[in-house]
């Protein structure tokens, strides 16, 4: 909301290069609204989110020729380190603080917050989006029948300012409370070494310990189709609250701790963590 | 169904912990 209208403004004003949030139309032929990526923690910008810091992804627009393309990302590149640079306190400062509320919340010292674990996209307002006009082939050219399924639209050439609403944000449309921490077994050690990679602390207890404790009762079924060598896991459960003795060997990872947010991003078990990746499935 | 294996902590342990090496 500051950073890129701002980088936004200097483009045009010193390059006249326009840019634009990254995304596209619903449905080239009747626009409806603008729509960015997908609110996925393994994307690496909302990645970079999830721990407590910022990032920007940068993509040229692919109708460009290739010089502009060069040309627009290097200025574009230029223009947010000048102003991280000119705003370097206020980052670090941001970021500190991100870090220090995160603790605190997972600690209890601050109000534990209920954090999404599934997203919709959100808006900004309706703003006009300059867009080429696509038309559907007419029903007896050639090209229109090129490529047997999908239909290919033709590019008119004119240029049309639609006025949509930007869908440039995620906002919650499921969310759970923020736990003190999570328990593993004492025999996923693969998944504290997975935990610790991320640079989460991971403890292990000594002894066994008996607490009140959440678990998640739950139908488990996996996507029939493979998405880049996963079988995505889809989980509909139940949680149930009750007393637990944990052994000695048991993983502890705690939500009081800078990554915090991404603790609970990868553990809880219905959001797009490590349960929905498949790296419970030996558990299951 | 099945418990899923991870369990939340509403506090965290008072139990002995030590950090992984």
């Amino acid at each position: 909301d500051q950073m890129l209208p701002a980088l936004r403004k200097t483009l045009q004003d010193k390059y006249h290069e326009a840019i634009f949030d990254y995304g596209n139309v619903d449905n080239p032929v009747e626009p409806r609204s603008w729509d960015t990526y997908a609110p996925l923690g393994w994307y690496g910008t909302n990645y970079v989110g999830l721990r407590g810091r910022m990032a920007i992804l940068s993509e040229a627009y692919s109708h460009a020729d290739f010089k502009t393309r060069v040309q627009v990302t290097h200025d574009f590149l230029v223009e947010i380190l000048n102003y991280a640079a000119l705003h370097a306190d206020e980052i670090r400062r941001l970021e500190r603080e991100a870090d220090r509320q995160t603790t605190l919340e997972g600690a209890g010292l601050a109000l534990r917050p209920a954090l999404a674990v599934t997203y919709k996209l959100g808006s900004r307002g309706v703003e006009p989006v300059v867009l080429e006009v696509m038309k559907p082939p007419d029903s007896t050219s050639v090209r229109g029948r090129v490529g047997g399924g999908r239909q290919q639209l033709l590019p008119t050439g004119e240029l049309r300012a639609y006025r949509l609403p930007v869908n440039d944000r995620f906002v919650d449309s499921l969310t759970r409370p923020l736990p003190a921490g999570y328990y593993l077994p004492p025999a996923a050690g693969e998944i504290a070494a997975l935990l610790r990679l991320h640079g989460i602390h991971v403890q292990r207890l000594t002894a066994e310990w008996t607490d009140t404790v959440e678990t998640l009762v739950a139908q488990i079924s996996w996507a029939p189709r493979e998405f880049q060598g996963h079988h995505q896991v889809i989980i509909d459960g139940t949680w149930v609250t009750a007393p637990r003795t944990l052994p000695g060997g048991t993983h502890f990872v705690s939500t009081a701790q800078p990554l915090g947010r991404l603790v609970f991003s990868l553990l809880e078990p219905e959001g797009n963590g490590l349960a929905r990746w498949g790296a419970f499935d030996r558990y299951l | 169904a099945v418990e899923f294996p991870v369990a939340r902590a509403r506090r965290a342990p008072r139990a002995p912990a030590r950090s992984l090496p």
